[in-house]
């Protein structure tokens, strides 16, 4: 089962992670005896790094209209700030006494913090991306909602150049999102659920085109056309909002359900 | 131990400066 449920989050965390867990362990096994190398250079370049990921998270903040991730990302960024002065304390505590026992965990805490804090700004990040497709998922479904009140050809013709992009978008952000998610199961739901919205969309217009042209023709068969057509566009309506429910997912709701 | 937190050091640099590119293309 993967840790990280993308695999640009993967990348990013997991070549950390496990240095970080190596040290930790070499650190158990050194226990005291061996004195700390000066680190203020390498600690100094972090906390630059830091002080400018702040800079960027900030100005994400204020120019974000995600009223969730407004509220927490400053969490995460504070987190990364906290760990960095963890940092900086233990190097010139290190300076001053390189077998300092409270210095050493100042370090690896430091180090787990930065680890914990950055994890969180990209999973505060990830699901705020999460949140603009489900919108579009959103749009398409209002959309198929007013497919029942079609009765014209016009309005026909109108439908289908309203959903055709926001159908489009929705193809293309769940095919990338898919291709990003580390977890196989939920991967192929999506591509499933994907592959039957854009089978049954030309179906459903075939369905509404039917539908009016009897309707036109004053001719018989009116109600078994109006339920074919209810009937695809409540099966594209149950495959995407199918597909919401497994955008929302991670590999640690997974985890819990088991 | 030396080489291990000056790697260390350096990889969560570099962390980080991914983790901000991250942000900077996306919210574009």
């Amino acid at each position: 089962m993967p840790v990280f449920h993308t695999k640009t989050i993967e990348g990013i965390l997991e070549p950390v992670a496990q240095q970080v867990e190596r040290l930790v362990i070499l650190h158990e096994e050194a226990e005291d005896g061996n004195a700390m190398p000066d680190l203020e250079r390498p600690v100094q370049a972090v906390s630059s790094a830091v002080t400018n990921l702040i800079k960027v998270g900030k100005e994400t903040i204020n120019s974000s209209e995600d009223a969730i991730l407004k509220q927490d990302m400053p969490v995460a960024l504070h987190r990364v700030e906290n760990a960095s002065k963890l940092l900086v304390e233990a190097s010139s505590m290190l300076k001053a006494d390189p077998y300092s026992g409270p210095a050493r965990k100042k370090l690896i805490e430091g180090a787990r913090g930065i680890l914990q804090g950055t994890s969180a700004l990209l999973l505060c990040f990830d699901e705020s991306e999460v949140r603009k497709i489900i919108r579009e998922c959103r749009k398409v479904l209002d959309y198929l909602a007013v497919a029942e009140v079609i009765e014209t050809m016009e309005d026909l013709v109108q439908f289908v150049k309203d959903l055709s992009p926001c159908l489009t978008k929705l193809s293309r952000d769940v095919d990338a999102r898919e291709k990003d998610l580390t977890h196989q199961f939920h991967r192929e739901i999506l591509v499933r659920c994907l592959e039957q919205v854009k089978t049954l969309a030309p179906i459903l217009i075939c369905s509404m085109k039917m539908l009016i042209q009897i309707m036109v023709k004053r001719g018989k068969g009116e109600a078994e056309a109006a339920a074919n057509r209810n009937y695809v566009e409540q099966r594209m309506t149950d495959e995407i909002n199918e597909i919401i429910r497994v955008l929302q997912l991670t590999t640690y709701d997974e985890d819990e359900w088991d | 131990l030396r080489v291990g937190w000056e790697h260390l050091l350096t990889s969560i640099n570099r962390n980080i400066n991914e983790v901000e590119n991250q942000i900077l293309t996306r919210d574009s």
